[in-house]
C-alpha cells in the first residue's frame, strides 16, 4: 500500500470512522474529485476493499446549460495532524476542531498534516438547481445515459492547507530489493519510496451523492438514496446485442 | 449512498463472499477456465489494461451485452453471474500494485499460491478485526515448504500489501490500515487458485 493510501486511510478512520467518507487511493487524482466533480461508481465492488469510485474528467458545472457559477464549497472546519500513519495508536481528540495524535513509529515526527473540510452549501446546491438546467446534448452525458452509468457528485472533502512532505520511518525497506527481482523489471517498484509530498489543496477523502437526471434536462441530488437508484430513467439504454471478447 | 467507509464484517463474511463468486468461476468448463487464467496471466502487472477490460464488462453488463472468452475448439459465452464473478475479482486485482500483480503471475509459474492463500487466510482469520498494530508468531510450518526464492517473492508479495513477515521467530506485523489491501489480495489468490488448480 502505497504512503498516500495509508495516509487517506488513516484520515477517514479518525474523522469518520465507520462512516462513508471515502479516502482517495491515488495522489494523481486528487484534482478530479473537488466538490461538483462527476464520479462513477464501480458496478461490482465490496464492503471489503473499496475504491469504488472512478473519476471522470467533468464536473456537475460541465454538464448544466451556461449561467451563474454557484458560490465556493464553504469551509467547514480545519484539522491538525501529527504522525497520521499512528493515529490510530493513540489518536485523542482535544478540541473540537483539532486532532493531535502521539505516534510511536511510521512517520517522521516533523510531519504534520494541516486538513480542512470543504462542503457544497445547500443553498448553492438549490440555487443552481433552479437557475441552471442540464445540458441534454452534452456528450458525456449522451455517452453516460447510453451506457446506463450513474453518476455521483462529490459533495465534500478533505483537503490539505498546507503542502507536507510524508516520511516513512523506514521499516521493511529495501528487503524486497534483491537481484532476483530484476527480470521482472520490480526492482523500482518495489522499493518503497520513503516519502511523499502532498501539495497545497490536494484532496484526501470526499463525500458523494447521487446525480439524478429527470426527462431531458431536469436534475436533482437527493439526500437519500439507495441501490436501486439510477441516474438515467431506465428504459432508455440501446440493448444492441455486441459481443465481446476476452484475451 | 456511499458504503465505502469502514467495514464492519469479520473474516468468515469475507471468505463467504469470496467463495460464493469462486463457485461462479468454478462452473465455467475447463476450457473456459484455463482462457481465463491465460487472459489474466498476460494482463497481470498491466494496471491500465486491466481496468479497461474491468470497465468494458461493465459495461457489457449494464448494456446485457454478451462476452465470450476465446478458447479452442470453441469460444466460451460467459453467463452474467460468471461475468459479475470475474469483475469481482477484476476489482481485487486493480487494487493489487503492478509490482504484486506480477509477483502473483511468478507466484503462479512457481505454484506456490496454495501456500500464499494460506499464509494470508491464516494472518487474516486471526487478527481481522484488531485494529492495533502488533507483532504476532507465525506459524512455523506455513512457510516451511517454501526454498529462499519462493519465501522471498512470497515475502514481497504479501508485504507490499502491508503484512510484514520475518523470517526471525518467525512472525508478523500486523497493520489494521493495510486490511482492505489485504482483502483484495486474498480474493485475487483465491482465484488464481481456483483457476490453476486443474491446468
Amino acid at each position: 500500500m502505497t504512503m498516500f493510501e495509508n495516509v487517506t486511510r488513516a484520515l477517514a478512520r479518525q474523522l469518520n470512522p465507520r462512516g462513508d467518507l471515502t479516502p482517495l487511493d491515488s495522489l494523481i487524482d486528487f484534482k478530479r474529485f473537488h466538490p461538483f466533480c462527476l464520479v462513477l461508481r464501480k458496478r461490482k465492488s465490496t464492503l471489503f476493499w473499496g475504491a469504488r469510485y472512478v473519476h471522470t474528467d467533468y464536473t456537475l458545472l460541465d454538464v448544466l446549460e451556461p449561467g451563474s457559477s454557484p458560490s465556493d464549497p464553504t469551509d467547514s472546519g480545519n484539522f491538525s495532524f501529527k504522525n497520521m500513519l499512528d493515529a490510530r495508536v493513540e489518536g485523542d481528540v482535544d478540541v473540537p476542531k483539532t486532532v493531535k495524535v502521539k505516534g510511536t513509529a511510521g512517520l517522521s515526527r516533523s510531519s504534520t498534516l494541516e486538513v480542512q473540510t470543504l462542503s457544497v452549501a445547500p443553498t448553492a446546491l438549490e440555487n443552481l438547481h433552479k437557475e441552471r438546467k442540464l445540458s441534454a446534448d452534452h456528450p458525456f452525458l449522451k455517452e453516460m445515459r447510453e451506457r446506463g452509468e450513474n453518476l455521483y457528485v462529490v459533495m465534500e472533502v478533505v483537503e490539505t492547507l498546507q503542502e507536507v512532505t510524508l516520511e516513512r520511518a523506514g521499516k521493511a525497506e529495501g528487503c524486497f530489493s534483491l537481484p532476483f527481482f530484476a527480470p521482472l523489471g520490480l526492482q523500482g517498484s518495489v522499493n518503497h519510496k520513503e516519502a511523499v509530498t502532498i501539495p497545497k489543496g490536494c484532496v484526501l477523502a470526499y463525500r458523494v451523492r447521487q446525480l439524478m437526471v429527470n426527462g431531458k434536462d431536469e436534475w436533482g441530488i437527493p439526500h437519500i438514496c439507495n441501490d436501486s437508484m439510477q441516474t438515467f430513467p431506465p428504459g432508455e439504454k440501446p440493448g444492441e446485442g455486441k459481443f465481446i471478447l476476452i484475451q | 449512498a456511499s458504503d465505502v467507509g469502514e467495514m464492519h464484517e469479520d473474516f468468515k463474511t469475507l471468505k463467504e463472499e469470496v467463495q460464493r463468486e469462486t463457485q461462479e468461476v468454478e462452473k465455467l468448463s475447463p476450457v473456459g477456465r484455463s482462457s481465463l487464467l491465460t487472459s489474466l496471466s498476460h494482463l497481470l502487472g498491466k494496471k491500465k489494461e486491466l481496468q479497461d477490460l474491468e470497465q468494458t464488462l461493465e459495461g457489457a453488463l449494464d448494456k446485457g451485452h454478451e462476452v465470450t472468452l476465446e478458447a479452442l475448439p470453441k469460444d466460451v459465452l460467459l453467463s452474467k453471474d460468471a461475468m459479475d464473478a470475474i469483475l469481482y475479482f477484476l476489482g481485487a486485482l486493480t487494487v493489487l500494485s503492478e509490482a504484486q500483480q506480477k509477483l502473483l503471475v511468478k507466484s503462479l509459474e512457481k505454484k506456490i499460491l496454495p501456500v500464499q492463500l494460506k499464509l494470508v487466510e491464516s494472518t487474516m482469520e486471526k487478527n481481522f478485526l484488531q485494529d492495533k498494530e502488533g507483532v504476532f508468531p507465525l506459524q512455523p510450518d506455513l512457510l516451511s515448504s517454501l526454498g529462499e526464492e519462493e519465501l522471498i517473492l512470497t515475502e514481497a508479495l504479501v508485504g507490499l500489501s502491508g503484512l510484514e513477515v520475518q523470517r526471525s521467530g518467525p512472525q508478523y506485523t500486523w497493520d489494521p490500515d493495510t486490511l482492505p489491501h489485504l482483502c483484495a489480495l486474498y480474493a485475487g489468490l483465491s482465484l488464481l487458485q481456483l483457476l490453476s488448480k486443474n491446468s
